[in-house]
């Protein structure tokens, strides 16, 4: 019988000094050690890969902290809009959807479109349709609401510039 | 951008990744979570990737596939073939950013080219390691 092992990351980006306090610190690693051993629970007890994935996605998506899921970046638009995707290493079958905005789980949708779907990659409002169809639930506008974030896009909106998750300039006021 | 890479007790592998994007991006953008091969990528004959970066560089060297790729016909170890894709291929083109990939022995690898990593890991001894690279 083989070993199990897992492993999840969250996020990249410049972490200017100062900006990560002894606090929030703790914050980002208990979630991260909620959601590693979701996944490594159902590794443990027999569950496979894909399921363990899945699950440690989920906690982390429903994290304001990290940025996907109810934590995401602000568009240009001031809208969110999620990708995700997922592959399965036994068969190579996968799925993955973009553009997408008020699911809560988009790790879930791509499972979905791998396991339920002829397809692979699903994007915008065909996607959207497709949620739909399987009887997903939209989140309010405000679910995915944070402040940081919202300060995040202020600082640049105008700039014609984008930046990843935790960037903040030298001279950021919110640092 | 969140991502996970597990093996389980039958060898198989599997990687997702899940993200909200870039602060202020328009047009539709769309960087490397959501592409398979790119971002994400799982083949138990080599490996389970998820990467976290600046997505149009992790496209432009088709990363996840590119370490499997490295292990299967290169004969690559998980570790050679990561760091390899990490610290030179992706670096050479200006990319910043990082992955974590497994195999199906449970051997994980995590590098990273630039700071502001998030990390958590359980081995096969079943040692956990959570950290955050600054």
């Amino acid at each position: 019988m083989k070993k199990i092992a897992l492993a999840i990351h969250g996020g990249a980006g410049t972490l200017l000094k100062g900006m990560m306090t002894a606090e929030k610190e703790v914050s980002y690693k208990k979630t991260l050690e909620a959601a590693i051993t979701a996944g490594y629970n159902i590794l443990e007890h027999n569950g496979n890969s894909v399921d363990a994935v899945v699950e440690a996605l989920k906690l982390l998506e429903d994290s304001p902290l990290f940025n996907a899921g109810k934590g995401s970046v602000f568009t240009n638009a001031g809208t969110h809009e999620m990708d995700a995707a997922i592959m399965n290493g036994g068969n190579l079958e996968a799925g993955a959807v973009s553009l997408i905005s008020g699911i809560k789980n988009p790790v879930l949708l791509a499972k979905d479109i791998m396991e339920k779907s002829e397809h692979v990659f699903l994007a915008g409002t065909g996607a959207m349709d497709y949620a739909e169809l399987l009887g997903y639930k939209l989140e309010p506008e405000d679910y995915f609401y944070d402040e940081f974030r919202f300060q995040q896009w202020q600082e640049i909106k105008n700039s014609g510039n984008f930046q990843l998750d935790h960037s903040v300039k030298k001279d950021s006021k919110f640092g | 951008t969140v991502g996970a890479v597990a093996c389980d007790f039958e060898g198989n592998l599997a990687a997702a990744t899940s993200t909200g994007g870039m602060t202020n991006k328009k047009f539709g953008r769309i960087g490397d979570s959501s592409m398979i091969g790119a971002g994400t990528y799982a083949n138990n004959k080599t490996c389970a990737v998820s990467c976290t970066g600046s997505g149009e560089f992790f496209i432009r060297a088709v990363v996840a596939y590119d370490v499997s790729c490295l292990m299967e016909f290169k004969g690559l170890s998980l570790k050679e073939a990561t760091e390899e894709v990490v610290q030179n291929r992706l670096l050479s083109i200006g990319g910043d950013g990082g992955l974590i990939a497994i195999d199906a022995e449970g051997n994980i690898a995590m590098p990273f080219n630039t700071e502001g990593m998030y990390r958590a890991s359980i081995d096969t001894q079943g040692n956990k390691n959570i950290a955050i690279y600054k």
